[in-house]
C-alpha cells in the first residue's frame, strides 16, 4: 500500500458517500444516472468474485464489501425507493455500445484466458467508460448540481491517484500492469474535460454547465 | 498459479 492508492480508495469512498447522502437527504436521484450506478455494480461485480477466494487483508475485503454494496442500494435507490424523481428522459445513453464491446476486448486482451481473469478484465475496461451515461447525462441537462459535481471530481481523482500508484509500485516494487494503466488512463482522461469546468467554476461558487 | 500481475487492488 502506498499514500497515493490510499488517497485514491479514500477518494473514491467519498465520492459513493457523497452520492448516497445527496440522494437520502435531498430524498432525489434528479440529475444522477441510473445507467451508470448499473454500470458501476456490475464493474464490482465482476472485478470482486475472488472475494471468499482469495483473502488480501481485512482492509481489502471490506473495502470490496462497501462498494459492492453501496452500489446496489444505489441503484435501488435510483431505480425503486427514489425512482419518482430519476430523470430517465435524461438518462438516455445506449449503454449497450460500452457493454458489448467492452466485453469483446476482455475476450481478446487480457493476462489470461480463464473465467476469473476475462471477467476481471471486463471490469476493468467496463470502468473507464462506466462513467459516460453520467457526463453525456450532464452535457444534456446542461448543468450538474454542485454536489453532483463534487462527487464526480472526486470518483475521477480516485483513478487519476491510481496513475500515481502505478508509478510508484513500478519503480519501488517493479510492479505493472499494462490492462488497469491503459483503462486508468482512459478513465481519467474522460474527465478532464469536467475535472477543468470543476476547477475553472465549482471552486469559485459557480455551476457547472457542460455545452448542452 | 496465474503468472500475471498479482490482484491486490481494489
Amino acid at each position: 500500500m502506498n499514500i497515493f492508492r490510499l488517497v485514491g480508495d479514500m477518494s473514491h469512498l467519498l465520492a459513493i458517500i457523497i452520492l448516497l447522502m445527496k440522494m437520502w437527504k435531498s430524498r432525489s436521484v434528479a440529475g444522477i444516472s441510473g445507467k451508470s450506478q448499473i454500470l458501476f455494480a456490475i464493474v464490482f461485480t465482476t472485478r470482486y468474485l475472488d472475494l471468499f477466494t482469495s483473502f488480501v487483508s481485512i482492509y481489502n475485503t471490506s473495502m470490496k464489501v462497501f462498494f459492492i454494496g453501496t452500489s446496489y442500494v444505489t441503484v435501488y435507490f435510483i431505480y425503486q425507493h427514489f425512482k419518482p424523481t430519476y430523470d430517465s428522459n435524461h438518462d438516455t445513453f445506449r449503454v449497450e455500445f460500452l457493454i458489448v464491446p467492452v466485453g469483446g476486448l476482455a475476450f481478446l486482451v487480457n493476462h489470461e484466458f480463464s473465467l476469473l481473469e476475462i471477467l476481471w478484465t471486463f471490469s476493468i475496461y467496463l470502468e473507464s467508460v462506466a462513467i459516460l451515461p453520467q457526463l453525456f447525462m450532464v452535457s444534456k441537462t446542461g448543468e450538474a448540481e454542485s454536489i453532483t459535481s463534487h462527487y464526480l471530481f472526486a470518483l475521477g481523482s480516485y483513478r487519476a491517484l491510481y496513475l500515481l500508484n502505478w508509478i510508484y509500485r513500478y519503480y519501488f516494487e517493479g510492479f505493472f500492469d499494462l490492462i488497469a494503466v491503459v483503462a486508468g488512463c482512459v478513465q481519467t482522461i474522460l474527465y478532464c474535460d469536467f475535472f477543468y469546468l470543476y476547477i475553472t467554476k465549482v471552486l469559485k461558487g459557480k455551476k457547472i454547465s457542460l455545452p448542452a | 498459479e496465474f503468472s500475471g500481475p498479482k490482484k491486490d487492488e481494489l
